[in-house]
């Protein structure tokens, strides 16, 4: 968050930038409550400082509870609630663990401060001097209502989740943030859009492979990841002076041996599993396993264990530093790509005594840096249980994070981290648009997200290699709150219908067959900021009904970018709003153009103005 | 009635009844039917969905949830599931 805020243009005001706008006009999301569903929270961070808070919003209706390490006082004006789930929790995930709301794990801290941190100073704010800068939540002043439902090791459990959501509808909070994997059609996130509560979800981070996306009800915002501008380049010398700069969170420890600032003796290994490693002296070595980073885990183990100075893991994609810091806590840890690996491979054969120094990771941020691209572990659509619903639905920042941890900062990666990111920015729309239900909102969010990087190139994916991202990557596209603040058209639901699209009632297993069918219709006939057809067999009509929130009298026309193979049309191709006529609706006709069994392809449709460009993905697979 | 327990989630939609405490009364008459023992019933409860939706949590055997299901009102009932933080 020492970045990521910059990097969406939510600049917080500083000696050489101004505040951004959206900011200024929402007051930082004064007042705004913000529900974090996680492990609690650490009240005593500085992210949490109350300091120059007005009172607690009068309509706050929730509770501090206490426990062993969690007194009354430890709520504040800016954790104004906090609650905690133990009951029907099995005794061995108390263990390193207390019964109150204090988070004893750190992903509740760090979600909650990437939603809501109150600003923390550069110097404070780094993880050991590496990604400084001035730490601070989306909507820096809105209020955090904590329920810790997960325990120790992150794990929840779907009673303690319940419960939370059920207390957080009573408790008047206005935006629900979950960085966690849950039940499909979860009837309590639809009971909470039902009370206006917008409720953000994580997509899960078991990508690239399809259909890996989680959460996925259409009533929720699905949130996947993306990378900012900034790297940590860490410069690798040989002995034969070569360079070659890999990724790192390393720090330089004072008068730590494992910092060596001359050459160290090199290894290089085509494998790090155990057997590999079992006995080898590798005390104040460098161990390069050149194995795709398969055994990045064993490998960092060992070398803490045996001593070792430092270890460089082949990768194809190293962008993300995938939570090394824990792991390797404190040694030199580098990431490198295949080619580089290669390369000091190739000197380690060459060389009768190979040597490499490490030098600590510096931070760079700015546009040299191709950014954003959604990194391999980002889940992927098309839903396995919602086929004929786009998702996931916008994509926000959750690549090498930092925010805080305890009574520090930590960098961590996750769909976890970018969920929260969406949260703080619905709270400052919620400031906007108060009486904008949760459809809207999330319509604005999917509507006007980038498609592509500030110098208009394609949005980019990794998987096994990189290609250019698709809606089943980031939905509507990455994040981008200052447009959301004033998206022109909003396609709008009201909650009762999503019931209409379902065989039977929200929240049954019972077999389809026993529920009354007579009201079903596909699901993509709801009035959703996006199109997905997952059986394009015979043409077919959907229908979207637009609101125009922009200026009065405005007028539209369609721009139509169709899926391959499907031929789109759009009727009428023109919308005309004025005083009397604030809502209309337009069909769009798919028709396959080829008999085929196909697979899913990519479109989308624009409607623009001089002002404005209201954008929603389409999805066909011709079958 | 034999059989492990575990943690099942009643799912019965909507709050019907005006106060959380006649949702919760309402649960419990449920669970006391389904038990046939008060105590039991006050034993076996976990967690009372009463604001946003009314439910509740409690320590059943496969074959009590299963019997469950069929009461009146009730949507579903399904074993609690765990998760974990992403």
């Amino acid at each position: 968050t020492t970045h990521s805020w910059d990097f969406l243009g939510l600049n917080y005001p500083s000696s050489h930038t101004p505040a951004s706008e959206l900011l200024k006009a929402t007051n930082y999301g004064e007042n705004i409550i913000i529900g974090m569903v996680d492990t609690g929270v650490w009240p005593e961070s500085r992210s949490f400082s109350d300091q120059g808070y007005g009172p607690v919003p009068s309509r706050w209706n929730g509770k501090c509870e206490v426990g062993p390490d969690w007194g009354s006082n430890n709520c504040s004006r800016k954790v104004i609630g906090a609650r905690f789930y133990s009951a029907g929790v099995p005794e061995e995930y108390f263990k390193g663990d207390s019964l109150s709301p204090r988070d004893h794990n750190g992903h509740g801290t760090h979600t909650a401060s990437i939603a809501a941190g109150s600003p923390v100073e550069p110097a404070a704010a780094s993880f050991h001097g590496i990604a400084a800068g001035l730490a601070r939540g989306g909507a820096p002043r809105a209020r955090l209502a904590v329920y810790k439902s997960c325990w120790s090791d992150g794990t929840c459990f779907e009673s303690t989740v319940l419960a939370a959501v059920d207390d957080a509808i009573h408790d008047g909070v206005d935006v629900l943030s979950l960085s966690l994997v849950m039940s499909e059609n979860s009837f309590a996130a639809l009971h909470a859009v039902k009370k206006g509560i917008v409720v953000v979800h994580t997509a899960g981070n078991n990508g690239p492979a399809m259909m890996t996306i989680e959460n996925t009800s259409p009533w929720v915002i699905t949130v996947a990841a993306t990378s900012i501008d900034r790297s940590f380049p860490t410069v690798i010398t040989l002995g034969n002076s070569q360079q070659i700069v890999g990724q790192s969170l390393y720090y330089q420890v004072k008068n730590s041996s494992a910092y060596k600032s001359d050459f160290t003796n090199l290894i290089c290994t085509s494998s790090c599993t155990p057997e590999n490693l079992k006995g080898n002296d590798v005390k104040g070595m460098i161990l390069l396993c050149n194995d795709k980073g398969a055994s990045f885990f064993t490998a960092a183990q060992y070398i803490v264990d045996n001593g070792g100075s430092g270890l460089i893991s082949s990768l194809r994609i190293v962008d993300d530093l995938f939570n090394i810091a824990e792991a390797c806590q404190g040694i030199a840890c580098v990431l490198v790509d295949i080619d580089d690996a290669d390369k000091i491979c190739q000197y380690y054969e060459d060389s009768s005594n190979p040597l490499a120094k490490i030098e600590p990771a510096r931070t760079v941020t700015g546009n040299e840096i191709l950014a954003p691209k959604v990194p391999t572990f980002s889940s992927r659509g098309p839903s396995v249980t919602y086929p004929a619903i786009l998702k996931p639905d916008i994509a926000a920042p959750g690549v090498n994070i930092l925010a805080a941890k305890k009574d520090s900062y930590a960098i961590i990666s996750g769909t976890s981290q970018a969920a929260p990111h969406v949260a703080g920015i619905v709270a400052l729309l919620k400031v906007l648009h108060p009486d904008w239900s949760p459809a809207a909102l999330k319509s604005a969010i999917i509507t006007t997200a980038h498609v592509t990087d500030e110098r208009g190139m394609p949005i980019l994916a990794q998987a096994s290699s990189q290609k250019i991202a698709d809606p089943f990557d980031y939905g509507g596209g990455n994040i981008n709150p200052c447009g959301a603040a004033h998206p022109g058209l909003i396609y709008d639901i009201d909650p009762s219908d999503y019931n209409k699209f379902f065989k039977c009632p929200i929240g049954t297993k019972k077999e389809p067959g026993t529920c009354n069918t007579t009201t079903t219709l596909p699901a993509y006939y709801l009035n959703l900021p996006s199109i997905s057809v997952p059986d394009l067999r015979q043409p077919i009509t959907v229908y979207r009904t637009v609101t125009n929130v922009g200026e009065v009298n405005s007028v539209y026309h369609a721009a139509v970018q169709s899926p391959m193979g499907v031929k789109m049309e759009v009727f009428p191709p023109v919308l005309m709003f004025d005083a009397a006529n604030k809502v209309q609706t337009y069909q769009v006709k798919l028709s396959p153009m080829w008999k085929l069994h196909g697979d899913y392809t990519f479109g989308s449709l624009t409607w623009h103005n001089d002002q404005k460009a209201v954008r929603i993905p389409v999805v066909a697979r011709i079958t | 009635g034999g059989g492990s327990r575990k943690i099942y989630i009643a799912y019965l939609g909507d709050v019907k009844h005006g106060h959380p405490d006649e949702v919760v009364a309402s649960h419990h008459d449920m669970l006391t039917t389904l038990l046939q023992s008060k105590e039991d019933s006050s034993a076996s409860m976990v967690y009372n969905y009463k604001h946003g939706f009314s439910g509740f949590a409690a320590m059943l055997t496969a074959d009590q949830a299963t019997r469950l299901a069929e009461f009146p009102g009730v949507i579903s009932v399904e074993p609690s599931k765990t998760y974990k933080t992403t």
